[in-house]
């Protein structure tokens, strides 16, 4: 626990000690261990404990007679802001029909989140229609269609079709039989293979998505700026979603790829069940990050 | 990193930031620092090309010292346990590994464990007949521990050379789920001695520092007695295997870069160390 490590350094402060900024310095040489352990990129690391130097080198800590605390608050504070505060709603169910596009790194989560989506829109009353667009990984659309038979959702295929063109279809089809919200999945991709990135671009283009959402492994390391990144640029991202917050990593990528493209985080999967899925929460990820 | 320069702080803080950033983790590159140094210091070398020689033996030296033969010693069947957490390319990489195996002239089986997820078995089953090997299944909602009897048994009357069990994704913070891993293990060591068994656990090459408590969780359920690191076609360096190696002793047996059949590559310690410089 972070305060515990604090605990040592300003121990000698009790009594007679005065708080220095060297006691500050060795304070945030332990934030800056616990959010590397914790998965944040280093440079982001870098430039926060700048930053969180310059405020706790403030009256309010010095003068404060619990130096720790302030500091761990600084620290909190500051995590939830880079993560955006406040919790972001997804695109509103309102169009004839909505289109959310699901896409992220091979195996993140994204066909699973599809079932998700769909599943928590006909719980809100709306028709759902669930969108095959993986059409590499083996058993991908059954996979698919498993998943939309178990809670009663319609699952959109078509044979000898490039994805833009399914998700294309797709949206004809959606559109005829008044469907309110399409999901698209789509296949796991590195943001470096410029083929697979061209034809999101191409999906994108195809059918005008109200939600693009990375779909990204809460145990991603150092590489989360990377990927982030590169499917930001080339896509123009609405949302991410995070994946596996029922596991134990601490998810510093949460920061990373808010603090490299600036998108919100939405959604928080958090089981394999269908019913796993809830809002993302700012406070709760910066205290989990902070360990 | 810059060449002709000084062992000095900036060249240290260069080394750090490139250790950190490839999920070495700062425990690990505190050490390998640490004995950098001391290294640099006995060697007289100051010169970052000198020292940047030390830094790759150094962690060369770490990556090879738990090393073990692969290939089987003739004894059969050898059972290898497919473990990991969600979505780490087990399923995948039990196909690249019968191809492998089939490769070089072993007989090889599978075991369709993952008796849970979605179209779990039919990818198996795509991947079993691309590799032209036998898998072994049953029925959906199944106890993965009886096709596992079932699939050891028929190895073992089959004389088949490698049974590759795949199993479901877990989370290791689950702890009924370890238990049914546990099951799987118990359950085959009936039919093959434990000797004959090795767990290996699937690491997905983008994660940071959970995959040491990834390793240490399997590693009291099942055992782990290798690693393998997938999806290293990408932009992560998986210097998290550094840290397991130094950490917990275990060794990387493969790589994996690629989705295709044969995108599998034996874990060789010299190419890996300059990829992660890169
Ligand atoms: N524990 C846990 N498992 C999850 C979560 N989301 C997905 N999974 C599991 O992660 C694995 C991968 O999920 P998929 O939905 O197939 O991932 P994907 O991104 O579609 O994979 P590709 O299409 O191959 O890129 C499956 O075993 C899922 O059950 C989650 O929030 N928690
Ligand atoms: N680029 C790349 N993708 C890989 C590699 N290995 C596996 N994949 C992809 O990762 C995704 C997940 O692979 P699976 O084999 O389904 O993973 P798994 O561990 O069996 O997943 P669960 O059974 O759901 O836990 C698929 O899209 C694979 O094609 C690799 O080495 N490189
Ligand atoms: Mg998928
Ligand atoms: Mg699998």
């Amino acid at each position: 626990e972070l305060i515990d490590k604090f605990d040592e350094i300003f121990k000698n402060l009790r009594g007679a000690g005065k708080l220095t900024e060297k006691n500050i310095k060795d304070a945030l040489k332990e934030v800056r261990r616990a959010l590397l352990e914790a998965d944040v990129n280093y440079k982001v690391v870098r430039d926060f404990i700048k930053h969180a130097e310059t405020e706790a080198v403030g009256e309010r800590v010095l003068k404060s007679i619990e130096p720790g605390q302030q500091i761990v608050k600084i620290v909190h504070d500051e995590l939830v802001r880079l993560l955006g505060e406040k919790m972001v709603p997804l695109a509103p169910i309102d169009k004839a029909p909505t289109v959310y596009v699901l896409c992220g790194l091979q195996g993140s989560g994204k066909t699973t989140l599809c079932g998700k989506l769909a599943l928590q829109a006909k719980r809100k009353n709306k028709k759902p229609l669930l969108v095959a667009a993986d059409i590499y990984r083996p058993a991908a659309i059954k996979q698919l269609m498993i998943l939309g038979d178990s809670i009663g959702v319609e699952v959109f295929h078509l044979d000898n079709a490039k994805p833009p063109e399914i998700c294309s279809q797709a949206k004809k089809y959606a559109e005829k039989n008044f469907i309110d919200l399409m999901i698209c999945d789509t296949a796991g991709r590195l943001h470096i293979d410029d083929e697979l990135m061209v034809e999101l671009e191409e999906i994108k283009a195809r059918v005008a998505p109200d939600e693009l959402i990375l779909v990204a492994d809460a145990m991603t390391g150092q590489d989360a700026v990377n990927l982030a990144e590169k499917f930001h640029q080339r896509l123009g991202l609405t949302g991410v979603a995070l994946s596996k917050l029922d596991g134990d990593a601490r998810g510093g990528a949460a920061i990373s790829i808010r603090a490299v493209t600036g998108c919100p985080i939405k959604l928080a999967s958090i089981g394999e069940k269908l019913s796993d899925l809830e809002p993302f929460h700012p406070d709760r990820m910066a205290s989990r990050i902070l360990g | 990193i810059v060449t002709g320069r000084k062992l000095d702080d900036d060249l240290i803080d260069e080394i750090e930031e490139s250790l950190l950033k490839a999920d070495i983790g700062v425990a690990a590159t505190d050490r390998i620092i640490e004995r950098l140094r001391q290294l640099a210091k006995e060697a007289k070398a100051t010169d970052s090309d000198t020292v940047f020689g030390i830094l790759k033996d150094e962690i060369k030296k770490i990556l090879e010292s738990n090393r073990k033969s692969l290939m089987g010693n003739g004894i059969r069947p050898h059972i290898w346990l497919i473990t990991g957490v969600n979505g780490t390319g087990k399923t995948t990489t039990v196909g690249k590994l019968a191809h492998y195996f089939k490769n070089n002239g072993k007989s090889v089986m599978i075991a369709a464990c993952d008796t849970f997820r979605a179209a779990a078995v039919e990818q198996l089953a795509i991947w079993a007949e691309r590799s032209g090997v036998v898998l072994v299944t049953a029925q959906s909602g199944a106890d993965p521990a009886s096709v596992a009897f079932d699939a050891a048994s028929s190895a073992v009357s089959k004389g088949i050379d490698y049974l590759l069990i795949d199993t479901a994704g877990r989370l290791h913070t689950k702890a009924n789920l370890m238990e049914e891993l546990k099951k799987i293990r118990r359950v085959t060591e009936k039919v093959v001695p434990s000797n004959q068994i090795f767990s290996k656990l699937i690491i997905d090459g983008t994660t940071g520092q959970n995959a040491l408590s990834q390793v240490k969780v399997f590693t009291d359920a099942v055992g782990c007695d290798g690693l393998i690191v997938t999806k290293l076609d990408g932009t992560a360096r998986g210097g998290i295997v550094v840290a397991i190696a130094q950490e917990l002793s275990v060794p990387v047996d493969f790589i994996g870069i690629g989705e295709s059949i044969d995108d599998l590559e034996a874990f060789n310690a010299d190419s890996f160390v300059e990829a992660l410089f890169e």
